[in-house]
């Protein structure tokens, strides 16, 4: 397989902090 | 010199001037107000002390305060330099900075080496990521078998740790990431490019130089 593991722990959420730029 | 920071605005207790961190990060001083605006909001949203506490981070990143996630923590983490609990203002732009397209590639590379290497030993270690693949795998619908997950970070490892003395340090990281680029897309939110025309809610309740507001025009 290709998988690369740095790849399949960049999906996880806490990656993801456009969620601090959501207005609330 | 127009007043470009209005005394109308709370100034929170780590609170630093707009033009001392523009000129120490990729953003203006009309983005570094409307991030002001930002931290304003986020560190208030729990505890009213115009610091961002982790819950905040993470009700700001879930919309759930006591949502458990490794990577969430590890950021908070590093964005909290003075290691004091919290996120002051300054903390919160230059550790941003790091995510603007604009910033150099290798403070995006070094960070998110420094995120990757959990126990801060200077070093990624093979069961450092084998316990971030499980955490991710925790958090997602993905199924892997044991072997699969055994497979893929032995696989990364050897790829990775040129030395094969068992840890990837910086330079490893450094050399993986040119043959890789895709793993710092995490590094760069696009968002910030123009923060302040991306979010005019912000930039409408602060003051900018004259000047500056002609350049967006």
């Amino acid at each position: 397989n290709n998988l690369n593991a740095f790849d399949i722990i960049s999906f996880s959420s806490g990656f993801d902090l456009s969620g601090l730029f959501e207005e609330k | 010199m127009g007043c470009y920071f209005s005394k109308k605005v709370r100034k929170t207790p780590g609170y630093e001037d707009p033009t001392v961190l523009a000129s120490e990060t990729p953003f203006t001083v009309s983005e570094v107000e409307a991030l002001y605006e930002l931290y304003l909001k986020l560190s208030n949203s729990i505890i009213e002390d115009g610091l961002i506490h982790k819950e905040e981070f993470q009700l700001a990143l879930f919309r759930n305060e006591n949502k458990k996630n490794l990577f969430a923590d590890r950021i908070f983490d590093l964005f909290d330099v003075k290691r004091n609990g919290v996120i002051e203002f300054g903390e919160f732009v230059r550790s941003l900075g790091v995510f603007h397209p604009n910033a150099p590639l290798e403070d995006k590379i070094a960070f998110a080496f420094r995120l990757y290497d959990l126990r801060q030993t200077g070093y990624i270690e093979r069961e450092e990521l084998k316990e971030m693949v499980l955490a991710l795998l925790h958090e997602s619908d993905l199924v892997l078998s044991d072997d699969m997950i055994e497979s893929i970070v032995d696989k990364t490892f050897k790829d990775a740790d040129t030395k094969d003395d068992g840890r990837i340090d910086q330079d490893e990281w450094k050399a993986f990431v040119s043959q890789h680029p895709s793993l710092i897309k995490n590094m760069t939110l696009p968002y910030l490019k123009d923060i302040s025309l991306a979010f005019p809610s912000f930039i409408a309740r602060t003051e900018v130089e004259e000047s500056e507001l002609s350049e967006l025009a």
